[in-house]
């Protein structure tokens, strides 16, 4: 009763540590990789925090969503990705920002091997995204600064570039061709970019498993707001997908675990591995054919402490939900929005409140209590399917004296 | 479009089944 009503915790647990901490074991028959935060001490590509840090992150989030819905407003006009590039373009071309993912695509970072001898290449993974891509020597127009050597086609025994004729350059929806090969281009929506030949190589995701021929965008023109890593992992539901590509070796099964806190390790898993597990809750996922990168969820319902919330499912309905790992906080139609944090509000308001936090409104200051009384808020689904949040997932730990509530609204219904 | 953001999805084992049409969720699976 008590676990499905509220939580417990100290304040200090929902921040992360000093070091890294809660290293994932391999399992034999998983092919899982080690997955981090990349502002955390388990991340080989970490920076020091300023002090404006969090609000920089939500605000970058805002800017990451307005782009999703930029994607598939497009889509559902009719443009968006699904028509060849209008306009012929070298490697050093601006692109429109009309395919590839978006900015703040991956919080989260894995380290895969690419090429013969593989070499790492430290990627954010993003189910947001569809072509994978890694900043490539010689760089002939522009590369930012990676924790990674930089990948050299000339030095790996496997790589070859992509031929326009292919139909792996028809599958991409390709930006141009150049002298035959096939030119990749993805945009992001602060600006960000990376242009360049689409290619193919062997991509070891542990040192016992590899994609042979993986389809990646060797990246001539990169420039944005990338951190240190060296390129995007595309696990999207489209073609140019490392999802799709290895349908047949992991029967398009994957799973991650995002870590409770940037001081702990997570892991992104490919093949069957879960499947069987009793405790995993399914639902539907929800395709469109319009966009097809993206995986939807079918949303019914919120409660709070056990109770559900009284929200019309017309609400949720009306614009659908999309799962994605590259969006940090939730984002809810405006009246759902309101009836949870009025319930939020209801249940802690024995704390004093806290000034809001970028699109965070409903913040708290639990300086001196140590423990914080946290109501339980459960997602619902059809067929009675109840996800219970972890604390973690309830509220977004600013610092010390800031815990708000993690949820943020649309700005319309139908948004 | 509502989206299930990375925060919301901390600490459970998240899967995707696409030719099943499956999202699942485990809780703790990290």
């Amino acid at each position: 009763g008590e676990s499905r009503s509220h939580h417990k915790v100290n304040v200090s647990s929902l921040l992360p540590r000093k070091v890294c901490s809660n290293s994932i074991d391999a399992l034999s028959n998983v092919t899982r990789l080690r997955l981090v935060h990349r502002h955390g001490p388990c991340s080989p590509a970490v920076r020091r925090r300023r002090s404006n840090f969090e609000a920089e992150i939500l605000a970058r989030d805002q800017l990451h969503v307005g782009f999703l819905r930029q994607r598939i407003a497009a889509a559902e006009l009719g443009g968006g990705g699904t028509s060849p590039a209008s306009t012929r373009a070298a490697p050093s071309t601006k692109i429109p920002a009309r395919s590839g993912a978006s900015v703040s695509a991956g919080d989260y970072i894995v380290t895969v091997g690419l090429g013969t001898p593989p070499k790492a290449q430290t990627l954010f993974f993003d189910t947001g995204s569809d072509v994978t891509w890694v900043q490539c020597q010689p760089c002939t127009v522009s590369c930012y600064r990676q924790l990674d050597q930089l990948f050299d086609p000339a030095s790996s025994a496997t790589y070859a570039n992509v031929t326009c004729a292919s139909a792996a350059c028809s599958d991409l929806d390709a930006l141009d061709c150049s002298d035959g090969t096939c030119i990749y281009g993805v945009s992001y929506g602060d600006g960000s970019q990376s242009v360049g030949f689409y290619s193919s190589d062997a991509l070891a995701l542990t040192p016992s498993d590899a994609v042979p021929r993986f389809l990646f965008g060797c990246g001539q023109a990169n420039e944005g707001l990338f951190g240190l890593a060296a390129g995007i992992l595309g696990l999207g539901g489209g073609r140019p997908s490392l999802v799709t590509q290895t349908m047949k070796k992991y029967n398009g099964v994957f799973g991650y675990c995002l870590p409770a806190s940037a001081s702990d390790t997570g892991y992104l898993a490919f093949g069957d591995s879960g499947s069987t597990n009793p405790t995993v809750k399914y639902t539907n996922m929800l395709r469109d054919a319009k966009t097809p990168t993206f995986y939807f969820i079918n949303l019914i319902g919120i409660s709070v402490a056990g109770q559900r919330l009284r929200i019309p499912p017309s609400v949720f309905a009306k614009a659908g939900t999309l799962i994605d790992s590259g969006t940090v906080i939730t984002r809810l139609p405006p009246a759902a929005y309101a009836s949870l944090r009025s319930a939020f509000r209801g249940r802690m308001s024995r704390y004093k409140k806290a000034p809001a936090v970028s699109i965070l409104d409903t913040c708290y200051d639990p300086t001196g209590r140590g423990e914080v009384k946290l109501p339980a808020v459960a997602l619902l689904f059809p067929g009675d399917v109840s996800v219970n949040l972890a604390p973690e997932g309830i509220v977004y730990t600013v610092n010390e004296s800031r815990i708000c509530l993690a949820f943020a609204a649309n700005d319309g219904d139908d948004d | 479009v509502g989206i299930l953001g990375n925060v919301q999805q901390r600490t459970f084992g998240v899967l995707y089944d696409v030719p099943k049409k499956k999202i699942g969720f485990a809780a703790g699976g990290c």
